[in-house]
């Protein structure tokens, strides 16, 4: 454990409760995409079911079990609870492009051909392209609450801050990992206009809104 | 078990 590990985990876990506790306090989930925070929940449902299979730490189990627990609660408020906020016509992206050839792919490459193996390839695959629904609605409707942004950003900081966590262990660990480095490099870059925009407008005060 | 990937982070 480092501490751009230790940052980017937290990081992460600021976002999904971030994104939870503005959904629960202000009783909608307006502006935020059911499609991205399902395959959230596909992500860490397949990631961790090695939770069933090995301790690795303390830690490492609560964290795992937080952000499940967490990812469930939201897509919960968004398709039940509070589904009358659900803003489902702006939620146009296609799953299924994303789903398909992520599966085709964790099954052509991974570490081993195993089902928990290839679940937890998928599930790196998914996670780099699942904030997709969310940007995609994001330009549909041309702007974003600065709460989401604030989720948004914390989301791509936790893979940023992985990047640099990655580079650590090679140096000093000898590890490497080529398909979460791959697949980290795919989802940081994803966020990189998002990033700008932050930067430029929110951070500065204003509304996130994209020129029409 | 044999050739299993111990994944270590989240």
């Amino acid at each position: 454990m480092n501490i751009f590990r230790l940052t980017g985990d937290l990081s992460h876990l600021a976002a999904i409760i971030i994104l939870l506790l503005k959904i629960w306090k202000s009783r909608s989930c307006a502006g935020i995409s059911g499609k991205s925070q399902v395959l959230f929940a596909l992500v860490f449902t397949t990631r961790y079911l090695d939770l069933l299979t090995s301790f690795i730490s303390l830690y490492n189990t609560t964290m795992k079990v937080i952000y499940i627990g967490c990812s469930y609660a939201t897509v919960y408020l968004i398709y039940m609870k509070l589904k009358a906020t659900y803003d489902g016509n702006h939620d146009t992206f296609r799953v299924e492009f994303l789903i398909v050839p992520v599966g085709g792919l964790a099954f052509l490459v991974n570490h081993d051909f195993s089902p928990l193996e290839i679940l937890w390839t998928f599930s790196i695959y998914l996670e780099s392209v699942a904030i997709l629904p969310q940007l995609f609605m994001i330009s549909k409707t041309g702007e974003a609450e600065t709460i989401t942004t604030h989720y948004l950003f914390f989301l791509g900081l936790y893979r940023a801050l992985y990047l640099i966590n990655w580079i650590w262990r090679f140096y000093f660990e000898g590890f490497f990992d080529m398909i979460a480095i791959v697949a980290g490099v795919v989802q940081t870059i994803l966020y990189c206009d998002f990033f700008y925009l932050y930067v430029t407008k929110v951070l500065k005060g204003k509304k996130l809104s994209l020129p029409a | 078990a044999e050739g299993e990937v111990l994944h270590d982070e989240l």
